[in-house]
Parts: structure tokens; C-alpha cells; sequence
């Protein structure tokens, strides 16, 4: 999991894009 | 009503498709083919038009170490920074991406880790095939299609950024030729995300089901929407082959610029999806 954080980020984050 | 099914989850997927790519097939051929008036893109042919049309974008400037800014030509440090700003784009659009999987019905039900493995190995045959719209065998639209960058002008960098386009350009047009519009293209990117042969996958039939419904709907937008084409749907499958090449010669194009550029620095996200890749 730690190795994709940002994914999972991105994934889970339910309406906007987060800040890249 | 079957087919009904099929043809509502193409309704959907086209919708989702247009809400998360700004800018799409349609508006790109219309740039490319000079049919909008108040859209002509800014070309950059040269490192002088390169650089007004980075002030013209006013992309953001890539942080320099004074002491190396003295041992650089400027030439060097305009192809770095150039190459920063499609990362900061390639990053966006890795979230896009993102956005429409998750839009995918059933996408989201899938174990969080199997989705994650899709978009790490998806994701980048789905930002070339989105790229090839944006391209024709002179250049290509760049910058949510305010710039068009001509293929001599990539070619003519120094190595190994001269080698990092050209490859797409030639899956491009052949692509191209198939002629999908944007309803096509949006299921077909449904089709590569949900990838059951992806490696790690911990649970593939749940994908391969969902592969299969969206490939069925795929094969009857493509009977209905190009009723003349024939074996479209075998000939636009194909090309998953070719991709995966091409994401295979990227990657290490990228492993390249990593060991040789001493000013380069990956995007952590793009770092993330490209470890341990292939």
C-alpha cells in the first residue's frame, strides 16, 4: 500500500481530483 | 434487452468519458483541420517558438540549482523544463484517467488493491491511445490544444527525448486510420483498464466479467456505429498488443533519462505507476 500512495489517494478521494 | 443493457452502458461510459477528458477527438480534429476559427493553435517548430510558447502557456518554471544553471547550455535547460511540464500534464491526466475507471460500473466494488494494479498498468496505454486523436502525421496538439508541436521539431532534440515521441506517432496514425469517435474510444478504454491478466491481480474473474460485458458493448457500438468497417472490433483489439510494447520501450526511455540527466526528476505519482512496472 505504501508504495502506491498516491493512487490509493486517488482512488478513494470520492469527488475532486487531489492535488497533484 | 440485452443489447438494450449494452447500448445504456455505452450511453455511460461516452458521458463519463466527456465529463472527465476536457478535450476530446471531436474538438481535436477540429483544431488539427483548422475547422474552428477561433482555435488556431500556436505552433512550435524551434527552440525560439518553443520558448514563446511557453511564455504563451506560462507553464511553471522547473526549479534550477544556481551552480548548475552556469554549467548548462540554455538549450538544455528548456528541453528539461519542457519535459517537466508534460510530466506535471501527465500527472493531471493520470487523475482523469483515474476518475473515469473509477466511473466504470463495478470499478469501484473491485478490491481496492486489484483496482490500483489496473490503473498502474493501464494507465499508460490508456494516455497513448488518448494521445493519438491529438496527433497527425505532422505533430501534435499539446496543451489542451492551444499549441501544436510538429514531429521534426521532436525529432531534432537531443537524445534520448528525440526518441521518446516518434514511436507514439507511428501507432498514431495507423490508429487513426480506424477512425473510432469518441463514443468508440471511451469504451474502448473501459476495455483496457479492466484487464484481467494484469500481474499481482489477487481476484481476475470479477474483472474478466466486467472486461466481458464492456467488450460485448464494444463489438455492438462498433457494428451500429460503423456499419462498413469491416472486423473493426478484431482490428481496434489488436492494437492492445502494439500498446504494451510501447509502454514497455517508454518505461525504459524513462529508466534512461533517470540514469543520464542529472537535473531530472520524476513526478512521484508517474514514479509510483513506472516501479516495478515491466
Amino acid at each position: 500500500k505504501e508504495k502506491h500512495k498516491i493512487l490509493h489517494r486517488l482512488l478513494q478521494n470520492s469527488s475532486s481530483p487531489v492535488d497533484l | 434487452p440485452e443489447s438494450a443493457d449494452l447500448r445504456a452502458l455505452a450511453r455511460q461510459l461516452y458521458e463519463s468519458y466527456l465529463k472527465y477528458f476536457p478535450l476530446t477527438k471531436a474538438k481535436a480534429r477540429a483544431i488539427l483541420s483548422g475547422k474552428t476559427s477561433d482555435n488556431t493553435p500556436f505552433v512550435i517548430h524551434d527552440m525560439k517558438s518553443l520558448l514563446e510558447g511557453e511564455q504563451m502557456i506560462n507553464c511553471r518554471q522547473m526549479p534550477m540549482q544556481e551552480h548548475r544553471r552556469s554549467d548548462m547550455g540554455i538549450m538544455h535547460e528548456v528541453e528539461l523544463r519542457f519535459f517537466h511540464s508534460c510530466q506535471s500534464r501527465s500527472a493531471e491526466a493520470v487523475s482523469e484517467v483515474t476518475e473515469f475507471a473509477k466511473s466504470i460500473p463495478g470499478f469501484v466494488n473491485l478490491d481496492l488493491n486489484d483496482q490500483v494494479t489496473l490503473l498502474k498498468y493501464g494507465v499508460i496505454e490508456v494516455l497513448i491511445i488518448m494521445m493519438a486523436p491529438l496527433m497527425n502525421k505532422d505533430g501534435t496538439l499539446i496543451s489542451y490544444g492551444q499549441i501544436f508541436m510538429t514531429r521534426e521539431f521532436l525529432k531534432s532534440l537531443r537524445k534520448p527525448f528525440c526518441e521518446m515521441m516518434e514511436p507514439k506517432f507511428e501507432f498514431s496514425v495507423k490508429f487513426n486510420m480506424l477512425e473510432l469517435d469518441d463514443s468508440d474510444m471511451a469504451l474502448f478504454l473501459a476495455v483496457i483498464i479492466l484487464s484481467g491478466d494484469r500481474p499481482g491481480l489477487l481476484n481476475v474473474k470479477p474483472i474478466e466479467d466486467l472486461q466481458e460485458t464492456v467488450l460485448h458493448s464494444l463489438e455492438l457500438q462498433l457494428k451500429m456505429n460503423h456499419p462498413d468497417s469491416l472486423q473493426l472490433f478484431a482490428k481496434v483489439l489488436q492494437k492492445m498488443t502494439d500498446l504494451r510494447q510501447l509502454v514497455t520501450d517508454h518505461v525504459q526511455l524513462i529508466q534512461l533519462l533517470k540514469e543520464t540527466e542529472v537535473d531530472w526528476c520524476l513526478h512521484p505519482l508517474l514514479q509510483e505507476i513506472m516501479r516495478d512496472l515491466y
